[in-house]
């Protein structure tokens, strides 16, 4: 099973967006796709047509049993609409763990150990993240195999990156296995100037962890959100999901070479 | 002297293109302008050109001294390369107040009475705020005659603008006067369905407080901020620009009547 984490401290960057579009393209393949959204305004919940003021299920209860069993963690996935694709929803409630966890011992590990029982489930995990460095995020690191960091190509967003850099960086310490991070360009837009030199600068500053591709703007998006479904499923001639069959090829290419 | 705060817990919604896009049309109009950057991730100060890690006299330093006076807060402010445009920057220390000022009593009004000391000295004081409620956005909202807040026609950010105003609700109850708010649609693009239920859905919600014009998406202010000035300096023919001389025009109009 692959877990792959989706964060960048600056919001609005196209995480949710990075989630969705990722995994609606993994499920068309027949892999078994979960979605976790850790984000306490649950962008991804909402965006799959659940009603967040009364889902049941949600992450922030698996938070609150010490004792964690497989009933539990199962009555917290709920099926979507489409095959292959099921969610652990987010709720506002998630806003207060920072509060009540943050100093508690090894409660980075907690999503770690939910996820390692279901193992055998799924085969690929997405996890969206809130555009903070919390309780949730930290989990969500510690509990992945890859972090993707959508990046905005222009000039504003890169000092944001560097924080998110800086922030794997110490994760890493805690860590056991490597953290592997991969930036991935997104909304580049090839008629300005600035989405050129911000692409440029990215490149040259992580020539080792960046995508070798971009996603470009494109205003479809916008409209999928309204569909509640993933892009790739109602989205026609799309260069948006095509650039994200793109990254998804990339990824997979590179994750089952390790 | 008007001080309009620009604020919304979503990130990304165009909160830092707003106030610099306003500050510019008012220098313009020959109006003494300061800028307040409230924001860590210090957008608005890098997008004026000056660098994060080694700028003088922050707003941080003025939180330190529990001692003001008139010679300290003309300290903090820098002049920017544009006449009539002050500007007081923000740094990263500013993300360490909530932990050191949350508690403490009368932490909200710090920045109203920094504010207070040069009441004479600009006709308009514009604030950037991060995408959190936290210590400074309580200050920032405090100090102001009016909100503005930027919301992206889309699905998604409707529920974020829910939260934001529940907040503006419970700042109305420790504030004497009224908390008077504007919602600005931004991000308005014409081609596709989602922005236009989106905008209908809040003209709907907020018919009182919703501007009656959009902002258009327009990819120009990518390249404002590559040129380290407002949009309105240098870019001709920008729809962008002209909607927020529109908005400008609203807004000036109304605050006169009170
Ligand atoms: N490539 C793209 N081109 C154009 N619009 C996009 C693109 N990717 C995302 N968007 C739009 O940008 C907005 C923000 O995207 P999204 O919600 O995915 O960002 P996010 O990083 O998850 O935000 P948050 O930090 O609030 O969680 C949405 O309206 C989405 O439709
Ligand atoms: N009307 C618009 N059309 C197209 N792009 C826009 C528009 N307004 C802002 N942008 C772009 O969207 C991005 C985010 O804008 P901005 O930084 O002003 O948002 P913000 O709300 O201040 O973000 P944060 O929450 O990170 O402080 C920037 O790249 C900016 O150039
Ligand atoms: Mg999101
Ligand atoms: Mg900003």
């Amino acid at each position: 099973m692959k877990v792959w984490t989706v964060a960048n401290q600056k919001g609005g960057v196209g995480k949710t967006t990075t989630v969705i579009s990722l995994a609606g393209l993994l499920a068309q393949q027949g892999k078994r796709v979960l979605l976790l959204d850790t984000d306490p305004h649950a962008s991804l919940t909402s965006y799959l047509g659940f009603d967040v003021d009364s889902v049941q299920g949600t992450l922030y209860e698996l938070y609150q049993n010490t004792q964690l069993d497989d009933a539990m963690v199962t009555h917290s996935i709920q099926a979507t609409s489409f095959d292959n694709l099921d969610l652990i929803p987010a709720s506002m409630a998630l806003a207060t763990l920072d509060k009540v966890l943050g100093q508690r011992e090894g409660m980075g590990l907690i999503l770690k150990r939910i996820l390692a029982r279901i193992e055998h489930q799924y085969d690929y995990v997405l996890i969206d993240c809130p555009p903070v460095l919390g309780v949730m995020m930290v989990n969500a690191l510690a509990a992945s195999s890859r972090v993707l960091v959508p990046v905005q190509t222009e000039f504003l967003a890169i000092k944001g990156l560097e924080r998110m850099v800086k922030t794997l960086a110490i994760m890493q310490r805690s860590c056991p296995e490597p953290l592997r991070y991969t930036v991935v360009p997104t909304m580049y837009d090839k008629r300005t100037r600035a989405s050129l030199s911000a692409l440029k600068e990215l490149q040259e500053t992580y020539p080792k962890n960046i995508w070798n591709s971009v996603i470009p703007i494109d205003t479809k998006f916008r409209d999928a959100s309204l569909r509640h479904a993933p892009p790739s499923y109602h989205i026609k001639n799309c260069r948006g999901v095509f650039a994200y069959q793109t990254l998804l090829a990339h990824l997979q290419q590179m994750t089952d070479e390790q």
